[in-house]
């Protein structure tokens, strides 16, 4: 189970574009 | 073709939509002690991200939570002061009710984006680290 903190930051990357 | 660090400047859009952007403006925002402003845009587009489904209902609804907890909750963080009281009482009652919408931080993410449109985003285009940079 995730940690909120993980969770967190898996959801703020999601949202960042991917490198070019 | 226009190196990406003058797109930077055509719009926070431009310059939020390439990675390192992104890294330069967060190290910008850490100097000024509020990094919390640019993960919390970025939360609440990833939170939108979500397709409701029955298998992620928990996991939405904990992110809620967190994003609620972190970032709105203490009202002296940087992003709880710049949110409308009323857009904070909506976003604790639908943490509350359980009520999770996509949407439901789309108000607050408009708040926090106008300020560094008006404030943090221009005051980085003339920072030594952006100047340095270019």
């Amino acid at each position: 189970i995730d940690s909120e903190d993980d969770l967190l930051q898996e959801c703020i990357s999601s949202a960042m574009p991917k490198k070019k | 073709p226009t190196p990406p660090y003058l797109r930077w400047a055509e719009s926070l859009h431009s310059l939020l939509d390439d990675q390192d952007g992104i890294n330069l403006f967060r190290t910008f925002l850490k100097q000024e002690d509020c990094s919390d402003l640019l993960d919390f845009w970025f939360a609440c587009s990833g939170f939108r991200k979500l397709e409701p489904n029955d298998s992620n209902e928990e996991k939405r609804l904990k992110l809620a939570k967190a994003i609620f907890k972190k970032y709105i909750l203490d009202s002296n963080g940087i992003v709880s002061r710049q949110i409308k009281p009323a857009t904070k009482t909506f976003i604790r009652d639908s943490v509350m009710r359980q009520q999770i919408d996509p949407a439901m931080f789309d108000q607050a993410q408009m708040e926090i984006q106008s300020m560094m449109e008006e404030n943090t985003y221009p005051v980085f285009l003339k920072s030594d680290i952006y100047l340095e940079y270019t």
